[in-house]
């Protein structure tokens, strides 16, 4: 059993939040014209970083998002202008 | 693979290595840069050079955490190996390499060749993909240096903005090379307003002409819109934000970028009898709600809010048109006046006034 489980928890919530921040947050272009985009719940961008990857799409941090998320990667974002 | 658009401007591009890892020999480091850009340039018409003074197109350095005036930040070993900006001034170009990795050239630590030619196709305009056999794919994998690292995904990625290398056969039917846009015999195909753009459609090409300023950019079609055949004959833009292309008695419904579901479909859907087997031009009068389809001398009118073909069509083109004597090749309107068509020549048409107002050269638009 995880020693201190509530502690793994925080921090895959902050690997999670990190990670969606990073590379699904759509920005609005610069001369986006019209209306601003609605900002997406973290289970809406959850689910789109899990299609991007071919996962299972939960919507919910399980173990095989999480695996995907701590692989090295490139700092551009997946999705983006 | 994705793209951000429009791309590098010019084929002949300079990198400069600002600074180098203290994990690899400065030779090394070099050379495995160098191979980077050739990854590249094997599949484009792509020429980089590289520089040791001044600013280049592709500025290359290491950095840890916040790292110059740059807006990304890295996060120490592991986690982000690099990032890269798409084509442009500024940090446009610029690739970043995070000096808390452990770079070599080999399978140990990450291997600065890979990670390297990644963060370049980025630079080049390429955006992540989700193919994880790709080189863009957003995660690091290791593969052999020995091995070619692009993946059939990249190669069309990229060659979607810059087309293949000069000596390469072009897999694409062969097509004359694009005709000079300030050629005196310059017609098209087809014309659309996009917006506050004139887009002018000629086989695979289209041109992006913003009638407000001096620019022009020239794209391949299939850049936007890959699933749209070259050749395009027709096209206008309706009053829902939308452009329809014909071709042949097909056609096809964008927005955006995105081809509707359902397209093509058969132009008889909007009304047009069996007997039409193409459709040489169309505009949309944004000021009546009604679309104009010319074929051969004569033209048919469609209603865009009941969206069905008007009665008592078709009608002679020179009745209703004076002066638009010739088949119609392409058409549009700005700033309410029609603008016909015809091999080299255009006539500016006041639809009011039932008038041409003047004859100018088709390519008029392109500040020859």
């Amino acid at each position: 059993l995880p020693v201190h489980p509530e502690k793994d928890n925080e921090e895959d919530a902050k690997l999670v939040q990190d990670y969606l921040n990073k590379f699904y947050a759509v920005e609005p272009g610069p001369n986006q014209l019209g209306w601003k985009l609605n900002a997406e719940s973290t289970s809406e961008k959850l689910q789109k970083m899990q299609q991007f990857f071919g996962l299972k799409v939960t919507g919910k941090p399980d173990t095989e998002t999480l695996e995907m998320m701590k692989k090295p990667r490139c700092g551009v974002p997946d999705v983006g202008l | 693979y994705g793209v951000t658009l429009p791309g590098w401007k010019k084929n002949r591009l300079t990198y400069r290595i600002v600074n180098h890892t203290p994990d690899m020999s400065k030779e090394d480091v070099d050379k495995e840069i160098h191979k980077a850009f050739k990854v590249w340039s094997t599949v484009t018409p792509l020429i980089f050079t590289r520089i040791h003074e001044g600013i280049a197109d592709i500025m290359i350095a290491f950095g840890t955490k916040a790292h110059g005036h740059c807006p990304r930040f890295f996060d120490g070993p592991f986690g982000v190996l690099g990032h890269a900006f798409p084509p442009g001034n500024g940090f446009g170009g610029d690739v970043h390499f995070d000096e808390d990795e452990d770079w070599t050239t080999g399978s140990a630590g990450f291997n600065l060749f890979l990670v390297a030619a990644h963060e370049i196709g980025h630079a080049l305009g390429l955006s992540h993909s989700n193919d994880q056999k790709a080189l863009m794919f957003p995660n690091y994998a290791y593969i052999s240096p020995s091995e070619f690292p692009l993946s059939p995904d990249d190669i069309n990625g990229i060659q979607s903005i810059y087309g293949s290398p000069p000596n390469a056969p072009d897999k694409r039917p062969a097509n004359p090379t694009p005709p000079k846009t300030c050629g005196s015999q310059m017609s098209f195909n087809a014309i659309t307003t996009l917006r506050r753009e004139v887009i002018f459609l000629k086989g695979r090409h289209l041109w992006r002409v913003y009638p407000d300023n001096s620019e022009v950019e020239r794209e391949l079609i299939s850049t936007f819109w890959p699933t749209l055949p070259p050749g395009i004959e027709a096209v206008y833009e309706n009053m829902k934000d939308q452009i329809l292309f014909f071709k042949g008695n097909k056609f096809w419904v964008i927005r955006g970028y995105q081809v509707l579901l359902g397209y093509p479909q058969n132009i008889y859907t909007l009304g047009f009898p069996k007997g039409v087997k193409k459709i040489d031009a169309a505009v949309c009068n944004k000021n009546t709600g009604k679309t104009d389809f010319f074929i051969g001398d004569k033209y048919w009118r469609f209603d865009e809010n009941s969206q069905s073909m008007e009665k008592g069509y078709p009608r002679q083109t020179i009745n209703d048109f004076p002066g638009i004597s010739q088949r119609v090749d392409a058409v549009f309107q700005h700033k309410g006046l029609f603008y016909f068509f015809h091999g080299s020549k255009q006539w500016e048409f006041d639809p009011a006034a039932k008038k041409v107002i003047r004859e100018i050269k088709s390519n008029s638009w392109f500040n020859c």
